[in-house]
């Protein structure tokens, strides 16, 4: 992948975007579509977040023209030069031409609208042409099907330095900026992961670094949804369970187990049950405690069912961290909550509160 | 206008002009200093050199059968090479 000269980039995440005109090749809301679909290529791997506006000055500006069409870069007729888009920047910054005397489509019919504006979108978005035949931002065009378009990593990896690196700078911001303003950070789900390391969405921790990584659960699972509500680890099954609203999907490493999402009242829990706040298992027990609101349940992993007589009031088992839990994880023999910016280090054996931590001392902060 | 040439293919003057315009736009060729027509064949030569290598042809600074064709296939009117 390779960036503009001065590694040009927006430097806010929230854009906009205008469709100036349409061409006669394709219905309206065919056009709308591809161009929405082609935005969330890129919103699906950055923290970037797109939205159309109908009228003044949006920071991309989509229009179809023909030949010389006002920005002194001639189109050149059909086939050829199919479109272009400027770096990020004012004015015409970050905007996208196409040249209407090509054949636009949805599908293999001339040339696939979706594929070309993700490609010149890339291009409003910082990244200049790749060397990568396979890359999307190879410079030519390459029909690859309709179906389940999927973002070559070297893409993945060219926009992410744009705009996840950045946001790893601002994490460690975060770190800085929390020593004075403790109530700034919070966590809100978390998972014991590979034994010895610990993963916060978005952050990694390994004993063996010092930094904590900025990672976003799209590079590591492209499936997943961009946010999840809890996740666990069961290293008896060595799966990884995580939780979005009523779906629950089982991950072996990078793979999805066969057969999931599936529900989660599958598992036990109740029809109307929404979400899970935070989720952990317990090696020792072999249960797992689900948290939702000011409950919680008990799951025997081995019998796979939900225990009798739940769900119980979390102050009445874990008193004093609070009637909510945003995320919790299991390490030698303690349980710690996260609640907000505080994190209550609970001894599984004593059964109390034996510690209670700024959130972000986890890294070390 | 002086583009080094492969001596097996046989380009016509509207290849020529073609490639050309193929290097102006996406590898910014510039016209020389010392004339409007008159183009150093060196500088049109360092700039399929530089396309050549982005696209991994082999890379021999003049315009042969295999650069041509890469030309002439549908792209993003993007510069290759920052400018």
């Amino acid at each position: 992948y390779n960036f503009f000269p001065r590694k040009l980039k927006w430097s806010k995440t929230n854009l906009t975007y205008r469709i100036m005109n349409y061409t006669s090749d394709l219905r309206r809301a065919e056009v709308d579509r591809a161009f929405k679909k082609a935005f969330k290529v890129w919103s699906d791997v950055t923290p970037l977040n797109f939205t159309r506006i109908r009228s003044g000055i949006a920071d991309i500006m989509i229009s179809f023209g023909t030949k010389e069409h006002g920005d002194f870069y001639p189109f050149d007729g059909p086939s050829g030069l199919l479109a272009h888009a400027f770096p990020p920047g004012p004015d015409y910054g970050g905007d996208a031409h196409f040249d209407d005397d090509e054949a636009w489509s949805d599908d293999s019919r001339g040339y696939n609208l979706f594929l070309v504006a993700a490609h010149e979108f890339g291009h409003s978005l910082g990244l200049e042409h790749s060397r990568d035949p396979g890359a999307l931002m190879f410079p030519i065009y390459t029909y690859t099907g309709k179906t389940g378009f999927v973002l070559p990593d070297d893409d993945v990896q060219g926009i992410q330095e744009l705009y996840v690196k950045m946001l790893q700078l601002k994490t460690e911001r975060v770190c800085t900026h929390f020593s004075f303003h403790r109530s700034f950070f919070n966590v809100d789900k978390s998972a014991n992961i590979y034994l010895n390391e610990i993963v916060l969405f978005f952050w990694r921790l390994h004993p063996q670094m010092v930094e904590a990584e900025l990672v976003l659960l799209k590079s590591f699972w492209p499936e997943l949804p961009n946010k999840i509500d809890a996740a666990y680890e069961n290293p008896i099954k060595d799966l990884v369970f995580m939780f979005k609203g009523k779906k629950v999907w089982a991950l072996n490493g990078y793979d999805i187990v066969e057969d999931f999402p599936k529900k989660i009242y599958e598992m036990g829990f109740p029809k109307e049950m929404k979400r899970i706040d935070a989720a952990v298992h317990i090696k020792d027990t072999g249960k797992t405690l689900f948290f939702t609101g000011n409950k919680y349940w008990s799951y025997d992993e081995e019998a796979e069912v939900m225990e009798a007589g739940y769900p119980r009031l979390i102050e009445e088992e874990f008193a004093g961290i609070g009637d909510h839990v945003d995320a919790v994880y299991e390490r030698n023999g303690y349980l710690y909550f996260f609640n907000g910016p505080l994190q209550f280090e609970y001894s599984i054996w004593s059964k109390r509160i034996v510690r209670v931590l700024h959130t972000n001392s986890i890294f070390w902060c | 206008i002086p583009v080094p040439l492969e001596d097996s293919h046989e380009f016509t003057e509207k290849d020529l002009q073609f490639a050309e315009r193929y290097l102006r736009n996406h590898y910014d060729l510039r016209p020389n200093p010392a004339g409007i027509m008159r183009k150093s064949a060196n500088t049109v030569a360092s700039k399929l050199r530089e396309m050549q290598a982005f696209f991994g042809l082999e890379v021999t600074g003049k315009l042969d059968e295999e650069t041509y064709e890469l030309m002439q296939k549908p792209r993003c009117g993007v510069p290759d090479v920052g400018e």
